[in-house]
């Protein structure tokens, strides 16, 4: 029975594919069998991972189409990581202008099918609260919020909690699901003042719900992007890599206890 | 008669918010009279000006419900410089499924109203190809994309490219229209060996259509968008200030042979 986690943010650039990608891969190399479902229509963490992104066997094929997630699924060059790709298509969910709560729990559905053995499902979302991060937090029992902690953090922060209880009370479902796994402070620049101060903001309303680690800016994460390989194979001793280890002990220790 | 210019990238993070503030600070202190219209439903660049984002007075509705711009503008602490805010409304168009062509004009026709005073309009769009974003390409003359020169950069480049060529061929317009006025590299961080690389592999393609200046990473840019003070204003002398000067100079220069 896997544990699904939306990495969710609808500000840009903050981490969000980098998290899921890292965090993936961490769960991975630590023995867990995980899938990560790209549901960004711009398919980052698809190229991040060294794959093709386009073409039809991608997540808007197993959501809409409810192709088997099994016959869509891609292996990836890391053992117990699979790829469900993003595609283009994607875009055309965005964009309606109503989703109809029979057709979104048909499209979760679609997608939690056939992950008996899966251990970990990761969902990328885009930069939006549009309805690809509204599928991906009812299909998911919890959620991780990436930060930048810049100027535009606790607006953002402020924004998704009230999305989250909207979500909460309109699905009728339990009260408590997606919960909040985590919030956590990505590419943090200690040579930026302003990333402390808004980080000591941050934690004067969310302290217990930071992740206790924080991710360094590190040169080495957009090169392994680059290459397509994640994170912690690309460079397992690199500064990002060792944060992002912790943060996969952080997320396996709070299962443990669940 | 304006010269309109919409800041667009699909990829989040990059840096339109920072340049649409910046760089309409920079030509209204250098006197032209500037309007500055946020097109992202989250609000970033209002709340960069110190303005106060959501209520009913902003873009939706001048957009959608053709109230007058001049009703709705503010004015900023900036002499020259007038915003016309977002509010989360701007979310219910992106979420349309379909912008019929005579919307969408009526929306454009909206937008430039009243602006027979304003020199320069740029439009700040959200981290999506969505009907914001199309909206602002058919409202303007030219189009400037931010990029971030990392391992993502070149795609975007492309989609955006592709796009274009589509909106161009759809509206049976003026084919020309909107130009492309320069791709700038934002927030470049020289400590970051691929930010040269991927410079180099977009000079390989875009040569020409590349602003000549780089904007350099700088503390000072975040703490001017947490103060809610345009980064000229904030501090006249900081790395990125000086290269937001020079990217206004190179686009008067442009207008001055245009
Ligand atoms: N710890 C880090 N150190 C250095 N660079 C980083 C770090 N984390 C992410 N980056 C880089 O920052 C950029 C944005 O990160 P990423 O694409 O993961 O954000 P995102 O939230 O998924 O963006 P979007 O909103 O467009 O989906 C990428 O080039 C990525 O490689
Ligand atoms: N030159 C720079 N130096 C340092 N930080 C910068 C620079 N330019 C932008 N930033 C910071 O990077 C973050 C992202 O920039 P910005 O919000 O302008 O990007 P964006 O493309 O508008 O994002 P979105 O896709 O969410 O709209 C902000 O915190 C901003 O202050
Ligand atoms: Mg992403
Ligand atoms: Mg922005």
């Amino acid at each position: 029975m896997p544990r699904s986690i939306a990495i969710l943010n609808q500000k840009g650039g903050v981490g969000k594919t980098t998290t899921a990608v890292s965090l993936a891969a961490c769960l991975a190399l630590a023995g867990r069998k995980c899938l990560l479902v790209d549901l960004d229509p711009q398919g980052n963490a698809t190229t991040a991972l060294g794959a093709r992104k386009g073409g039809s066997a991608g997540s808007y094929e197993v959501l809409v189409h409810s192709r088997p997630v099994r016959e869509l699924v891609q292996s990836t060059a890391t053992p117990n990581l699979e790829l469900l790709a993003a595609d283009a298509s994607l875009q055309e969910l965005e964009r309606r202008a109503t989703l109809e709560p029979a057709d979104r729990d048909t499209y979760c559905a679609n997608l939690q099918d056939g992950n008996a053995s899966i251990e970990f499902v990761l969902f990328d979302c885009p930069p939006s609260l549009g309805w690809l991060s509204i599928i991906a937090l009812h299909a998911a029992d919890a959620f991780v919020v990436p930060i930048q902690c810049d100027s535009f953090s606790l607006d953002a922060l402020e924004s998704i909690m009230l999305s989250i209880n909207t979500l909460r009370e309109a699905s009728g479902g339990d009260r408590n699901r997606p919960s909040l796994r985590g919030i956590l402070c990505t590419m943090f620049d200690e040579s930026f003042n302003l990333s402390s101060r808004v980080y000591q903001d941050v934690r004067k309303q969310y302290a217990e719900r930071m992740f206790r680690v924080v991710i360094p800016r590190d040169p080495v994460v957009p090169e392994a992007a680059l290459r397509g390989i994640p994170l912690p194979s690309y460079d397992p001793t690199s500064r990002a890599t060792v944060a992002y280890v912790r943060l996969a002990r952080e997320v396996l220790l709070h299962e443990g206890t669940a």
